[in-house]
């Protein structure tokens, strides 16, 4: 493991913490997306099949634990929990998330690395995670106020596929025979949908005003 | 192996 991907693992980690802080705490979602959270437990689920199955390392395990157990918590909370759940703005999350799983799956029906059900579902993962953050940046846009621990939130998701992407550019020149497409692909289609973002989260903070999204 | 190269990751 290198410093980038440990570095990634963090900042991904962190964002889940100031979520479940913003959502335990302060009791509110306000300005959380609970159609990307729910495509997040979804990607998790899809992904971490092999949870018990491949054991890699007891780091890999436990993170892969905390991911699981935090998304389907994020979407109990925010779907059930009685004070929680009336901050949840509805009216303003209206992105179809249903039309992006469909496509995800046709596209790693047809573009794998092999034809098996784990790995089918592992590359459909992949896809799914690279468009997952839309209905949260539309509704970023919405959002008149968006508070600082949304901002954060979303910040610290895009550092972590930044980094994610630094971590394969070293493995690259460092391991032998380190040539993934499809994770590449997706990985970097994923961080560029956070381009936008980073760019008005970067001269709010420049100019020390409060963050927004222009419609 | 090959393939465990890329499942190591999360």
């Amino acid at each position: 493991m290198n410093i980038f991907r440990l570095a990634g693992d963090m900042t991904h980690l962190f964002s889940v913490l100031v979520l479940l802080l913003k959502i335990h705490t302060i009791k509110s979602c306000a300005g959380v997306s609970l159609k990307t959270q729910e495509l997040y437990a979804l990607v998790f689920a899809a992904r971490y099949l092999d949870i018990f199955t491949n054991y890699i390392s007891l780091y890999n395990t436990v993170m892969k634990l905390i991911f699981l157990g935090s998304s389907f918590s994020i979407v109990w909370y925010m779907r059930y929990h009685k004070i929680v759940r009336r901050s949840y703005d509805k009216d303003q999350d209206t992105f179809r998330h249903y039309f992006l799983i469909l496509p995800c799956l046709l596209l790693a029906l047809l573009i794998n690395e092999k034809f098996t059900f784990k790995e089918v579902m592992w590359t459909f993962s992949l896809y799914l995670e690279a468009v997952a953050i839309l209905p949260q940046l539309v509704l970023l846009q919405r959002t008149r106020n968006i508070d600082n621990l949304t901002g954060q939130y979303v910040f610290l998701l895009g550092a972590y596929r930044a980094l994610y992407i630094l971590n394969w550019v070293y493995r690259y020149f460092t391991e032998p025979h380190f040539v993934h497409w499809i994770t590449w692909v997706s990985g970097l289609v994923q961080t560029l949908l956070y381009a936008d973002f980073f760019y008005y989260y970067f001269q709010s903070w420049k100019n020390n005003q409060k963050l927004h999204l222009p419609a | 192996p090959l393939e465990q190269q890329i499942h190591d990751e999360l």
